[in-house]
């Protein structure tokens, strides 16, 4: 779709064996409006926009390529490169129970994830606990009960009891029951509710997860940068959860996310049943981004 | 962005910022812009003040409704039936409860219907902020047919006299064709029950989402036809300038705002003040 826009609007701008600094900055006047309409945040944009522009300028352009494609290459190529990285999965070294914190905003599926990632890990053999640590939602304990259930896996839920207890007691509870992988469900949140932030912080120093996931809806639009520049900044993230990608979001998120914090995108939902979570594909990210 | 007559680039690029940050979109944004160079083409000198009233007035402009000036709780029959619908966790159930204090506080009565048969714990939690109201709330077995149990429940709403009564529904992402059509179903299955049911439609979008919300918009209307959107989480950094492009392509209201986690928190939507926000 990019391409095809791009190679109408450089119709008129055969390259003479290289890219001038007008057939560029042509071009990506298209890749960024792309990017913006795929909801990548405007600051992002501009930067990501401005080392592209340094790395097309000059380039070869060969005879049988039209420019077009050459612009679109290096956007493509950069953005992989930006969005990818690390391998995606979970930090399980640790000797002992390995504890997984997740976080997000309010709705961003994290007690979803929480149950994708408790099935994911128990049939890979690893004797897994839920943790209920959202004492504010209705009906919240419920609601990790029932995923427990569905995937055969303990859940630990002690109402009346305060966030920061409750992890520290699950936390106690896996060393003497010998569990491998605890994962922590927390209440949604305002990266801005400096209370409930509070609380995060001090989950993390009573319990020092080994992994701090940003649960994030893939259709976030241009506060992705802020939300996400809070939660590392008070957590030191691990990775980021990308849920909801079943949709037709483009999920520029993605990249603010990456930019942002410069942590791992480890895994994406896609769907609400608990088989629904796959790794992260950069080069595929990069495609659904661009249009 | 370039610059314009008196209206200097910087300038434009800076307008340009805030409402892309402010979700408002590409294309809205181009046309807002646009309209102010046209407005500083007649004008001729323009001063900052200026501009920034008229990208006010050209938004209000867009999201003003007659609609929404019209008694704030319209009440056309008996039950009002109010069909509630949105993507995952966008802040329906949450709004649904403080929608039912807002007629309660105005001494309607009001039934709650739980139609969301997928969702773990979903009966679980509307029946805590029922019981948290002290109004009825018919649930249903999980699993089963939710435009059924639209039914039973407008049947009972009718039965008892009820002046409300709210349908909750399970998310769904719009681009889910059997899920849209289940909810197609259910409004059907009402609007034979009950003359001009259901009486509202109202969307449920994040304020968080950026322009895929005009994707939600767009299909939830065309399978539900809607008679508004409430825009939930407002209450973050997020200022939902997507409903301006809504309003501009689909002519969709914004009826309510949700600004919290509490009963309370769910207000008319105020146009002035929304665009305040915006710029603010
Ligand atoms: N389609 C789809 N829906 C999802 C995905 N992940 C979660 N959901 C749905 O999103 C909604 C919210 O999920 P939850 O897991 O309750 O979200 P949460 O972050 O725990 O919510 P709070 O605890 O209230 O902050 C539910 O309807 C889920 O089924 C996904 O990858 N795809
Ligand atoms: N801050 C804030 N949080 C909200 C608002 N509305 C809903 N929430 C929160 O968002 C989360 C999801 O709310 P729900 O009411 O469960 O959303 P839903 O659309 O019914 O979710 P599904 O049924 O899973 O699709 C909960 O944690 C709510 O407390 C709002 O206006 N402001
Ligand atoms: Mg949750
Ligand atoms: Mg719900």
């Amino acid at each position: 779709e990019l391409t095809r826009r791009l190679n109408s609007a450089l119709r008129d701008l055969r390259g003479r064996g290289k890219l001038s600094e007008k057939i560029v900055d042509e071009a990506l006047r298209d890749v960024r409006r792309a990017m913006l309409e795929a909801d990548v945040n405007y600051q992002v944009a501009k930067d990501f926009i401005r080392r592209v522009r340094e790395k097309a300028i000059g380039q070869e352009v060969l005879k049988s390529v039209r420019p077009a494609q050459v612009v679109v290459k290096i956007v493509h190529d950069e953005l992989v490169q930006l969005l990818g990285g690390e391998a995606s999965t979970l930090d399980l070294s640790s000797s002992g129970s390995t504890v997984i914190m997740l976080v997000g905003l309010q709705g961003s599926g994290k007690t979803t994830v929480a149950g994708k990632l408790a099935l994911h890990l128990r049939s890979r053999g690893k004797k897994t606990l839920l943790v209920a640590a959202d004492v504010y939602r209705p009906a919240a304990g419920d609601q990790l009960s029932l995923l427990g259930e569905q995937i055969q896996v303990p859940v630990y839920v002690a109402s009346g009891k305060k966030p920061v207890e409750i992890c520290a007691k699950a936390k106690e509870r896996a060393r003497r029951e010998g569990i491998d992988a605890v994962l922590l469900d927390t209440a949604g949140r305002w990266h801005i509710d400096k209370e409930m932030m509070q609380e995060l912080v001090d989950i993390r120093r009573k319990v020092a997860p080994d992994e701090i996931l940003l649960v994030a809806d893939a259709m976030t639009g241009q506060e992705a940068v802020n939300l996400a520049k809070e939660f590392d900044a008070l957590l030191d993230l691990s990775g980021v959860v990308l849920t909801k990608m079943d949709g037709d979001a483009r999920g520029g998120a993605a990249l603010s996310l990456r930019a942002v914090t410069g942590k791992p995108i480890k895994y994406v939902g896609m769907g609400e049943k608990l088989d629904a979570l796959e790794p992260f594909y950069p080069d595929r990210m990069a495609s659904r981004i661009l249009g | 962005v370039r610059g314009h007559g008196c209206l200097d680039a910087e300038l434009l690029e800076q307008m340009e910022e805030i409402l892309i940050r402010g979700d408002v979109g590409v294309e809205t944004t181009a046309k807002l812009l646009e309209g102010l160079k046209e407005k500083s083409r007649a004008a001729g000198q323009l001063k900052p003040g200026q501009i920034l009233a008229i990208l006010r007035q050209q938004i209000e402009e867009i999201l003003g409704d007659e609609r929404s000036k019209e008694s704030s709780l319209p009440l056309s029959s008996t039950p009002h039936v109010i069909l509630v619908a949105g993507v995952n966790g966008t802040g329906k159930t949450t709004s649904i409860a403080k929608l039912a204090k807002i007629y309660l506080d105005r001494g309607r009565t009001v039934l709650l219907a739980s139609c969301d048969t997928f969702r773990a714990a979903a009966n679980e939690q509307l029946e805590i902020w029922a019981r948290r109201l002290g109004v009825g709330m018919v649930k249903n077995q999980p699993g089963a047919d939710p435009a059924a149990v639209a039914f039973d429940a407008l049947r009972a709403a009718q039965a008892r006299g009820i002046d409300v009564l709210i349908i909750d529904t399970a998310g769904r992402l719009h681009t889910k064709s059997t899920l849209m059509e289940e909810l197609k179903k259910i409004k059907r299955v009402i609007g034979k029950q009950i003359q001009n049911g259901p009486h509202e439609t109202l969307l449920v979008l994040d304020a968080t989402v950026g322009q895929n919300a005009i994707s939600q918009a767009r299909l939830f209307h065309e399978a539900l036809g809607l008679s508004g959107i409430l825009l939930a989480k407002l209450d973050g950094t997020a200022k939902g300038g997507i409903v301006i492009a809504i309003k501009d392509r689909l002519n969709i209201p914004v009826s309510y705002i949700g600004i919290g986690e509490n009963l309370d928190d769910l207000e008319r939507f105020d146009v002035g003040k929304f665009v305040g926000a915006l710029f603010s």
